[in-house]
C-alpha cells in the first residue's frame, strides 16, 4: 500500500448544523472496491508511543489510520479478507495495538484479532472464535463477550486478552433459555453484564462467576430494543435500548432511543424517557451509538441525530453530505468526537 | 412513573442476586 493522505476539509455550512453542536474538524477518503461498514478509534504504539488512531473497515479491508499534525490522516496497516466479508469492528477497551473484527454475510461467522507482528512489522491475523454467532460485546479489563448458538444450546463466552494482547484466558457464562440479541456492560457496577433476548427480555450475568441472576420482562412496546447502555445508581438499572421498531406516527414523535428504569430485585420495570427526533424529522433507527449521556443514531433517512440523555433532547441533526446518506456511526474512544461514514468510504471526523 | 411503581429497592442488589442464584 502506499501511503495516503487526508485532505482538510472545509468547515461545514452553519445550516448543516442544526440545531447544531457538531464541527467538522477532518475527513478521511478510504478509495475501496467494496462496500464501507463500520469506523472506530483506538490507542496504537509504536516505539513506545500511544498514539489516538482511526480504524476503517470496508467489506474487504481494515486500515489502521495514524495522526498526522492538524488534524491530519495517514493510512499505515491494511488487512486484507478475501473469504468472508467484514461486517463491524468490535471496540475492546483497556486494549492497545490490536483491533477486533466481526465477519459475515448476514450473521457473524468469525471474529479476527488484527495485529502486527514486530519482527517485520507486518499485518498478522488471529482467529478468535467461529460459528453462527449472534452478539458480540468488547468490555472494560480487555474482555470480549459473545453469544453463539451450537446444534443443541447456546454459548455466552468471555476471552480475556492478556496485557500484550497475547494468550487470551476463556471463561462461560450461564446461558438464558433464549437467543441474547445485545450485550451491555454496567456503567458503575464492573462485575455485572446485561443482555437483551430476542423474546424482549433483559438479563443480568455475574462475570466474576459466570451466573445468570436475573430475566427480566420489560414491557411490550419496547420490542425488538437492543440495549446500549446501562447504569447502576441508588439500586436501579438504568438501561438505554434503541427502538428500531418504533411507530413514526407516535404521538410523542419518533422515538429512537429509550431510557428504562429497572429494579433488579423485583424485575419491575417503568419507561422513564423517550429520545424523538425534532419536530418534523422523521426516521427510524438503522445503527447507532452510545458514549456517557451522549447518543447517536444513523436514520433510515439517511440523516444522523445525536442526544443528550440527561437533557433528554435532540442536540444535533447531520444531513446526508453530497447527496449520500450516512451509513454509521461512532463516538470516539479517545476524545470526544463523532466518527460518521458513508458506504463510498469517506468518514468524516466532527468534534462534538 | 414513580419510584413505588418498582417495589422495594436493594443498594446491594448485585450481592443478594448472586447469593441467591444457581452456582
Amino acid at each position: 500500500d502506499t501511503l495516503e493522505q487526508t485532505e482538510i476539509a472545509d468547515p461545514p455550512a452553519l445550516s448543516n448544523l442544526s440545531p447544531g453542536s457538531l464541527q467538522l474538524v477532518s475527513k478521511l477518503k478510504n478509495p475501496s472496491g467494496s462496500c464501507s461498514v463500520d469506523v472506530s478509534t483506538m490507542w496504537w504504539e509504536t516505539a513506545g508511543c500511544k498514539e489516538p488512531c482511526i480504524i476503517t473497515a470496508c467489506e474487504d479491508a481494515v486500515s489502521l489510520w495514524k495522526p498526522l499534525d492538524t488534524w491530519q490522516w495517514e493510512k499505515v496497516y491494511t488487512w486484507h479478507f478475501t473469504e468472508i466479508p467484514v461486517l463491524q469492528i468490535i471496540s475492546v477497551p483497556d486494549v492497545c495495538s490490536l483491533v477486533c473484527v466481526a465477519l459475515g454475510n448476514l450473521e457473524i461467522r468469525e471474529i479476527r484479532a488484527l495485529l502486527c507482528s514486530t519482527d517485520d512489522e507486518s499485518e498478522k491475523q488471529l482467529l478468535l472464535k467461529s460459528g453462527h454467532i449472534n452478539a458480540v460485546l468488547g468490555l472494560t479489563q480487555r474482555r470480549l463477550v459473545s453469544s453463539s448458538r451450537t446444534l443443541f444450546d447456546q454459548q455466552i463466552e468471555i476471552l480475556t486478552f492478556a496485557e500484550d494482547g497475547g494468550n487470551k484466558e476463556k471463561q462461560f457464562l450461564m446461558p438464558p433459555d433464549e437467543t441474547v440479541l445485545a450485550f451491555a456492560e454496567v456503567h458503575g457496577m464492573q462485575e455485572a453484564l446485561l443482555g437483551t433476548t430476542l423474546m424482549n427480555n433483559i438479563v443480568l450475568w455475574n462475570l466474576k462467576t459466570g451466573q445468570l441472576l436475573k430475566k427480566m420482562q420489560v414491557d411490550d412496546s419496547y420490542q425488538a430494543s437492543i440495549c446500549h447502555k446501562a447504569y447502576s445508581e441508588m439500586g436501579l438499572l438504568f438501561v438505554v435500548l434503541s427502538r428500531p421498531c418504533a411507530n413514526e406516527r407516535e404521538w410523542l414523535g419518533s422515538p429512537v432511543f429509550q431510557l428504562i428504569v429497572v429494579n433488579p430485585k423485583t424485575a419491575l420495570s417503568v419507561g422513564m424517557m423517550l429520545y424523538c427526533l425534532p419536530h418534523g424529522q422523521t426516521g427510524r433507527f438503522l445503527e447507532g451509538d452510545v458514549k456517557d449521556n451522549f447518543a447517536a443514531a444513523v436514520l433510515t433517512s439517511g440523516t444522523i441525530a445525536t442526544w443528550d440523555l440527561l437533557l433528554g433532547h435532540c442536540t444535533a441533526l447531520l444531513p446526508p453530505i453530497s447527496e449520500q446518506n450516512w451509513c454509521f456511526v461512532k463516538w470516539s474512544d479517545t476524545d470526544f468526537h463523532l466518527l460518521a461514514g458513508q458506504k463510498d468510504g469517506s468518514v468524516f471526523v466532527y468534534r462534538y | 412513573c414513580s419510584k413505588a411503581d418498582l417495589g422495594p429497592v436493594s443498594l446491594n442488589w448485585f450481592e443478594e442476586l448472586t447469593s441467591e442464584a444457581p452456582p
